[in-house]
């Protein structure tokens, strides 16, 4: 099995 | 992000060929000066990859180290110039695990994730052992209750591409590995 160990957000500035 | 560019890895590249993946849609979907310039003769993608790859200090024998992914990411943006960009890390190693709500912010287009991935062997209820592994990063296409499509930079030679999942949050659990074993607040299986 696989399990994820974390996760990278990225959160750009909003669009116009 | 499903029309999200897929770019392979080459050897221990996975991050920063994920990281390429998402932020060259990114580039394509309002933040043009995320993509290099265009010249003749040359590909763009692979050209936003090398870049990625000298700014988190990425080896090729050996893969990248987790406390560098946010801080090269964080560069990589200022440099085109880019300020406001938040990147940010939970999980394994760092201070906050979070649950799968965290995912359904994928839906704006302005947020993607890079999801940090390990393989290990369920030992029993809530019991796992951790194997051998560098570990794999893969980009999120889209995600809804507990379902994700998600984009493997996997070398060509192998399984690289998108896969359906299903997975299950499972909570204190315990993970046993060659230093002895310890509480995890959580852990997502997969069928």
């Amino acid at each position: 099995a696989a399990i994820l160990t974390g996760a990278i957000c990225i959160e750009m500035p909003p669009l116009a | 992000k499903y029309t999200m560019p897929d770019l392979d890895q080459e050897e221990n590249t996975c991050f920063p060929a994920a990281a390429s993946n998402i932020i060259y849609w990114f580039g394509e979907n309002g933040y043009p000066n995320l993509l290099p310039a265009l010249v003749t003769g040359e590909n763009r993608h692979r050209r936003l990859f090398t870049k990625l790859l000298v700014h988190c200090n990425v080896s090729y024998r050996l893969g990248t180290k987790f406390e560098v992914m946010t801080t090269g990411l964080k560069n990589f943006f200022k440099e085109q110039g880019y300020n406001d960009v938040k990147v940010s890390y939970r999980g394994f190693g760092g201070a906050v695990f979070t649950g799968p709500e965290w995912f359904e912010k994928n839906g704006q287009d302005n947020v993607g994730f890079i999801l940090c991935i390990d393989y290990v062997k369920k030992t029993g209820e809530r019991e796992y052992s951790a194997a051998e592994s560098l570990g794999h990063c893969i980009s999120l296409l889209t995600y809804s209750d507990n379902v994700a499509v998600i984009l493997d930079p996997a070398h060509t030679a192998d399984e690289r591409g998108r896969y359906t999942f299903r997975f299950q949050p499972v909570r204190n659990v315990r993970l046993t590995d060659s230093n002895g074993t310890y509480p995890l607040p959580l852990v997502y299986e997969l069928p």
